[in-house]
């Protein structure tokens, strides 16, 4: 097994940090082998994955990695199974890096980077930053698919048609093999009609690009980034459970090519 | 009256564009002249205040106005007391544009474009996108003031701390007269015991730079975002409400300087 997947929406909070976050420990969990990688300088994935202050991986992240183009240099590990590229926000100065100081080609960087390292993973997770600007683009050129998460309000809706497009794009000129692998409906507060509402829509406009799992809205997934991901109370379970979920559908669509 | 705010956090989804769009709205209506400028390629704040396409306003928005430094070629009337500089997605363009193709200083070219026609309202409001790049720099460069936002969650609490740096460099080498105006708890879902923690603790550290009005979470607000703001029902009231106390704080604190 070896697959790269980007976590993408460009609307701000839509739950892309808290998915990859939990999907690359359920897989981890269930043996497979996983690189979590950070690719927004905010570092919320690196801090909710590692449970550690950013400032421990000032110069030691995934900018260093691509300077370097050495990433096995930089690979933090959380346990055998789970590995983590980390970001701190010294990654805000990659958009100068790669269109100002870098010769080769700003959109493939990042894959140029992790090539040599895939083939020790099962699969890489990327986590992106809520725009469709270069850390984007090199996220989509060095993956196998994308996931887009949709929170069901209006703005978000909207998003994905953009993202469809630059996924695209990117499928075209850069990356044949790049799959829009799915969307992901989450934060659903299933008690309100609007939320009801955008949900049959992208049902209907996107099909069978939606997962059948919808990850509700739930505390216990929140108060997980201060206390990193547990599975002990039947809160945390209760909590896991449709992720769990969207783990099988995920395999299977990703050994369904 | 003269005062234009930055509404600004890098952490996506905190509310930025929903206040942004209330307050203008809220000003506008006690009788204020108000320009709203749209700062982020995803024109959020745009369609939210016009119920309009963005592709109304394709080559018709903020990016012309900067190109061509004319600001008032480019204002979209919403109403006599209500107006738009709108943004659509080829505002995506702009850090290339400012760094590579703009002679000028590329932070501070939204506050000469605005500098012409400042004099006409009471107050202007820029939606900011969720990071700390170069449209950030452009909006607080342009600002007397910004009001930052703070969702009751980790992430967006850790965010605080480097917008609050982001605004002291900023003040200390380009705009001495900005001011941080304060910070506005939205989203609280004060039913929830991490809500209420994160929200005392911001309390402790930031005291009085916190609003003391705080915006809960309700479905009304989310569901202005389709039908645009209105003033009719209960429900609408109920949403409303905090929103009107909060303009009375906010100018309250423009005046007292
Ligand atoms: N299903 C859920 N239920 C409750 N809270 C959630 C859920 N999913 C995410 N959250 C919370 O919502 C907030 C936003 O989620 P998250 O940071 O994962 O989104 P994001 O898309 O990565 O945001 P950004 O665009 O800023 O990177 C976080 O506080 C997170 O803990
Ligand atoms: N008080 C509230 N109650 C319920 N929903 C809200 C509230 N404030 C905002 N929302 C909804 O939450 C979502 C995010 O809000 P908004 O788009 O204003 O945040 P933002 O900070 O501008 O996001 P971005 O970082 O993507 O620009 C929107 O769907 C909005 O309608
Ligand atoms: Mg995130
Ligand atoms: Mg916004």
């Amino acid at each position: 097994m070896n697959f790269t997947i980007s976590w993408g929406i460009q609307k701000g909070g839509s739950g892309k940090t808290t998915s990859c976050a939990i999907v690359s420990h359920l897989l981890a969990e269930k043996g497979y082998r996983v690189l979590a990688i950070d690719f927004d300088s905010q570092g919320n994935l690196t801090q909710f994955l590692t449970q550690m202050s950013l400032f421990e991986f000032e110069d030691k992240n995934v900018l260093q990695a691509m300077e370097e183009k050495n990433a096995d240099k930089y690979i933090h590990i959380i346990n055998d199974r789970l590995h983590l590229l980390p970001a701190d926000d010294y990654l805000a100065t990659f958009s100068k890096f790669v269109y100002v100081d870098y010769d080769g080609n700003p959109q493939t960087l990042l894959q140029e980077t992790l090539e040599p390292i895939k083939s020790r993973y099962d699969f890489l997770m990327i986590d992106l930053p809520p725009n469709l600007g270069i850390e984007t683009i090199n996220g989509l050129c060095a993956s196998d698919g994308t996931i887009a998460l949709l929170q069901p309000e209006p703005f978000c809706y909207d998003a994905l048609q953009r993202y469809e497009e630059t996924v695209d794009l990117l499928k075209s000129q850069v990356n044949p093999n790049l799959r829009f692998l799915g969307i992901l409906t989450t934060m659903m507060d299933s008690r309100t009609v609007l939320d009801e509402a955008i949900y049959h829509r992208a049902k209907a406009r996107y099909e069978d690009l939606l997962f059948s799992t919808v990850i509700k809205r739930r505390v216990r997934l929140k108060e997980f980034t201060l206390s990193g991901i547990k599975n002990e109370s039947l809160k945390d379970q209760a909590a896991l459970r449709p992720y769990i979920d969207l783990v099988e559908e995920l395999i299977y669509r990703v050994k369904k090519e």
